[in-house]
């Protein structure tokens, strides 16, 4: 049901 | 030197029992800002930040920035060793591989010392720029617990979409389909039983239903939840600590193969 995006695609490591 | 002082243990076994299951290790990070932390759970798709505020505590005490690798699982275990009204005293010297956990009753007739060692984790900071979300909702804590759980007992994932009018929860799976409306009501006895409402564009999206199960373990929290959505970004669902902060979970969408 759908593909899981990661977290890491959204927000850049600081 | 870290002695940081809180009057409520129980805040800190609640914090703890709700994050423990979904991140096994994880840096604590000590500045005059608070006491914070922020991970990701083991396959990236979820994210928790905490943030305990400085001002939050009877006494704060961070001569400089630290930070602490802790096993949340090994944490809780100390923190459960607690009464709930135990005064708990975080205390770590400069360069020690350990931290302390000292419990005071409330009558100071019983105090409890457990050191704990510390570890090293090599974990990626994430920089969470502020935004603005299309649709924020407000609801009662307990009522958002339900229907994850009623929900995940159906199917996998969860597509929640507000509109103006309010919330809606739904799930497919192999025995059925389920639909769950939340509308907006502020006609409420209790404050905490309200839904409200803010929202710019309707949003839908859709999670599994695991990762929000998850979340609510922090429940014990707040007595309302804010879920805050926009297209093609990670929902948020913040449990607010009265005077003392937050936990923030952020969870990745699913999308169309």
């Amino acid at each position: 049901q759908g593909v899981q995006l990661s977290i890491t695609e959204f927000y850049c490591s600081t | 030197m870290l002695e940081l002082r809180l009057t409520q243990a129980g805040l800190l076994k609640k914090v703890l029992e709700s994050i423990k299951d979904l991140v096994t290790d994880a840096n604590f990070d000590c500045s005059a800002t608070g006491f914070s932390l922020q991970a990701m759970d083991s396959s990236h798709v979820a994210l928790v930040a905490l943030l305990l505020r400085s001002d939050g505590f009877e006494h704060y005490r961070c001569d400089h920035n630290i930070s602490m690798g802790m096993n949340l699982g090994n944490m809780a275990k100390m923190l459960r060793c607690a009464s709930d009204d135990d005064t708990v005293t975080i205390k770590a010297d400069d360069g020690s591989d350990t931290v302390t956990f000292m419990f005071e009753s409330p009558s100071q007739d019983k105090i409890s010392d457990y050191e704990m060692k510390l570890m090293d984790i090599d974990s990626e900071h994430l920089g969470i720029p502020e935004a603005e979300y299309q649709a924020i909702v407000r609801m009662s804590a307990s009522e958002f617990a339900r229907i994850c759980k009623d929900l995940g007992t159906i199917g996998d994932t969860v597509i929640i979409s507000v509109t103006k009018e309010g919330v809606q929860f739904s799930t497919k799976g192999d025995i059925g389909t389920a639909n769950i409306i939340c509308r907006k009501n502020t006609a409420v006895d209790k404050k905490e039983e309200a839904t409200v409402i803010e929202m710019a564009e309707p949003v839908s999206l859709t999670f599994a239903s695991r990762y929000l199960i998850a979340f609510t373990k922090a429940t014990p929290l707040a007595g309302q939840v804010t879920i805050s959505m926009s297209y093609d970004m990670p929902i948020v669902v913040e449990y607010k600590m009265e005077t003392m902060g937050y936990m923030r979970f952020y969870l990745a969408p699913k999308i169309e193969e």
